[in-house]
């Protein structure tokens, strides 16, 4: 038989707050801005049933049910960002020029089961 | 770590981590838009397409700006028109494979604005030439050796003089045909230019001999970088 057992909101798949410094991976010499920035990354739980806050797949609300009956066969869904920002970034390259990059996907603002 | 971290560069899009050795002084342009990709404009948060830039209003996800590798050449003795001669060449070979060069503008900067005219009736003539292949580099007369690329009169020289050359930008990206430029800032003959001739040469140059420094804006696409993000389910 299933069992329901209540999650605590906080283990819930959210964006958790991840600030990367560039200078802490030492690249601040050829870093001109930003100095850092909030990059976060998703974690917590998936569990049956999957609420809507928990902005699931169809996919995702199958496999909770499958674990609930199953927990060993089977693992709860994924928690993975959903969506995500871009950043730009100012650098000096190889050649000591000026380059103002534009990169995708580098924030995670969503997540999702 | 390094590993990890070339890894991490490469899918920046970096070959290797960078160790700028004399790195040039930001340029305000690039802070600019730097600056205001930072801070979304309330009006429309989120829809910025920073695959495109606006203040050039061409696409692109790449802004660089190459300082110049060239050196001065004088042909000239003190007693010619002849205010500049410079070699430009930019290193366009850091651009990858797959990018696309959508706008490249020269900026010649030079130390101030200049309020008088070389003389009575003189003007500053600027001319841009396709540095000659080595082959033709012998040839006795420069006419021969150079094409014009092209050429402007100014009464009074601007601070900053900004020229397009996206159609020679797109040609340097193979890299044999990547020879640079020749810059020439000259007075123009006419009347008076005995006249010129006769006062020392540092005064009908004045203005002229205020140039900087150049470099080459060049915006580029990554197509492939530009995908649009993954909907909300």
């Amino acid at each position: 038989s299933s069992y329901y057992a209540p999650v605590m909101p906080s283990s819930l798949c959210k964006p958790r707050r991840l600030y990367i410094s560039f200078s802490d991976v030492g690249w601040e010499n050829w870093i001109i801005a930003p100095q850092g920035y909030m990059a976060n990354y998703c974690l917590g739980e998936c569990p049956f049933p999957l609420t809507t806050e928990l902005n699931s797949t169809n996919h995702a609300i199958l496999q909770t049910m499958v674990h609930s009956l199953d927990p060993e066969g089977t693992p709860q869904p994924c928690c993975v960002p959903v969506r995500l920002s871009p950043i730009s970034v100012l650098f000096y390259d190889n050649h000591d020029n000026v380059v103002l990059r534009h990169y995708e996907d580098m924030v995670v603002d969503e997540c999702g089961c | 770590l390094s590993t990890r971290e070339s890894l991490l560069l490469k899918s920046l899009g970096l070959s290797a981590k960078p160790s700028p050795r004399s790195p040039a002084p930001v340029p305000s342009v690039l802070w600019r838009i730097f600056q205001k990709r930072e801070i979304p404009s309330p009006w429309s948060p989120g829809q910025e397409d920073a695959c495109r830039v606006e203040e050039f209003n061409v696409p692109g996800n790449i802004v660089r700006v190459f300082s110049d590798q060239g050196h001065f050449l004088h042909s000239g003795g003190p007693r010619t028109l002849l205010c500049l001669e410079k070699h430009l060449y930019f290193t366009l070979s850091v651009l990858e494979d797959g990018e696309q060069l959508t706008m490249a503008q020269l900026q010649l900067q030079f130390g101030h604005n200049s309020y008088r005219a070389p003389g009575p009736g003189q003007v500053f003539e600027l001319r841009l030439y396709r540095a000659p292949p080595p082959s033709l580099r012998e040839l006795p007369s420069p006419a021969a050796r150079r094409r014009l690329l092209l050429a402007q009169s100014f009464a009074q020289l601007h601070k900053l003089l900004l020229f397009n050359l996206t159609q020679v930008g797109r040609d340097w990206r193979t890299p044999s045909r990547n020879l640079g430029l020749v810059l020439e800032i000259s007075v123009s003959s006419g009347t008076g230019s005995s006249a010129l001739l006769g006062r020392p040469p540092g005064n009908f140059c004045a203005g002229a001999d205020s140039f900087l420094d150049a470099s080459l804006l060049v915006v580029s696409l990554q197509p492939g970088q530009c995908k649009a993000s993954r909907k909300k389910r």
